[in-house]
């Protein structure tokens, strides 16, 4: 089973057309593995990046260095799927 | 009867659950429910539509599907409540039985069966199919880049390795030529709803494309009165507009598909993320989201059924 300690889920608000297009270019960047949850398509829906452990400092930094707002919606994503897990469980055994 | 009662809409369920669930629903309903097996999946599952119908033959039908992705697990959660509120309010409340008494309804509550047992038992983020592509050591199809409508086009990856692969050709997927099959053999769907997770939307065609479509305004006047309705609830707020007006252009897309084949209303929804856990969405979430989004289906079908065409 794939686990996801330690990785961040980041919603970005972007307020620009410049923005997005820096966004747009981390779609298409493979190294960092980022899984958008929402895509970067327009200034009025957030843009949500699963990122995995690994990139979460190359990541922020590179979005701190180009002013681009975002805040943290999931701190450590395996937390919450275990949360998810453990309600699954205990509904099964009801 | 027990079971039913016992089953905790509230609360995630693997496949075994849902799959066992429906025929407690059908033992229940027997006079209004009908499981049909619509084929199976790359990994052998069968793949089970919920038919409502109270007669007649060949009747002008509404399809729903859920899970089509298969991390979106509250769209899943949100068909299996949405089947039963229609078993159960049929004969009760006026609006859906009339609708019931001249159409019939077509649920696929697990449109995506292989991929949603992966997000149990492997990795709780997959999206796609679980089909071998060749050359690749990359699984999965993206089932909702792989529909004949526009396909391969802007919007879609060739990259097996990519969420949004869009697959070697149109309808590779069984997963979708099961329901090709089906929709075609029927003949008269009026309505095709898609229901997907997140980002509170409710879109019609074109995805491929982004200009408009014939019937637009109507779309258009009919997700806004849908939507009112949703927000009435709990005030969850949606936007209404065109796939590739409101989020991206997307090639190979279902509500296209079944949009260019005739089928007029062509929805897509992009439930509830109240409270920013994404696809995560707490289970408590689970009846509140598809409460709220039951009026917007019910007002979509009640459209369908006083607009035939």
């Amino acid at each position: 089973e794939r686990l996801f300690v330690g990785e961040q889920v980041l919603r970005v608000n972007v307020e620009s057309e410049e923005q997005m297009q820096l966004l747009q270019a981390l779609e298409t960047q493979e190294e960092w593995e980022l899984d958008f949850w929402l895509h970067p398509v327009s200034t009025e829906l957030p843009v949500d990046i699963r990122v995995p452990r690994s990139s979460v400092s190359a990541v922020t930094e590179f979005l701190s260095a180009h002013g681009i707002p975002y805040s943290v919606i999931i701190n450590n994503l395996q937390e919450l799927l275990d949360e998810e897990k453990a309600e699954m469980m205990e509904n099964q055994m009801k | 009867e027990r079971s039913t009662r016992s089953f905790n809409f509230g609360s995630y369920h693997p496949i075994e659950t849902i799959y066992s669930w429906m025929d407690t629903l059908v033992a229940q309903h027997p006079k209004l429910v009908t499981k049909q097996e619509i084929g199976r999946s790359y990994e052998n599952r069968p793949m089970y539509v919920l038919k409502f119908s109270t007669g007649g033959n060949n009747r002008p039908a509404i399809w729903m599907d859920t899970g089509i992705h298969s991390r979106e697990w509250v769209s899943q959660a949100t068909g299996v409540w949405t089947a039963n509120k229609i078993a159960t309010d049929y004969g009760t409340d006026a609006s859906l039985t009339s609708l019931l008494n001249t159409m019939d309804i077509y649920m696929l509550l697990l449109a995506n069966p292989d991929g949603y047992a992966y997000t149990h038992s492997n990795d709780r983020m997959w999206r796609k199919t679980r089909s071998k592509n060749s050359g690749s050591v990359c699984r999965g199809v993206d089932p909702n880049r792989n529909w004949n409508a526009g396909f391969g086009g802007p919007g879609a990856s060739r990259n097996p390795c990519s969420d949004s692969y869009h697959g070697p050709s149109a309808h590779s997927e069984i997963e979708v030529k099961n329901v090709v099959d089906l929709v075609r053999n029927h003949g008269n769907f009026k309505s095709f709803i898609s229901v997907h997770a997140y980002s509170q939307l409710l879109m019609y065609p074109y995805g491929y494309s982004c200009k408009s479509v014939p019937h637009q305004s109507e779309l258009d006047s009919v997700g806004r009165a849908a939507v009112q309705k949703l927000t009435s609830l709990y005030g969850t707020r949606y936007k209404v507009g065109s796939i590739c007006n409101i989020i991206y252009q997307a090639s190979g897309g279902s509500i296209d598909w079944s949009y260019d084949i005739g089928i007029k209303y062509s929805f897509a929804f992009e439930l509830r993320d109240t409270g920013r856990y994404g696809f995560i969405l707490p289970a408590n979430q689970i009846i509140p989201t598809a409460s709220e989004t039951w009026l917007a289906l019910k007002h979509v079908m009640e459209y369908v059924r006083d607009h035939p065409y």
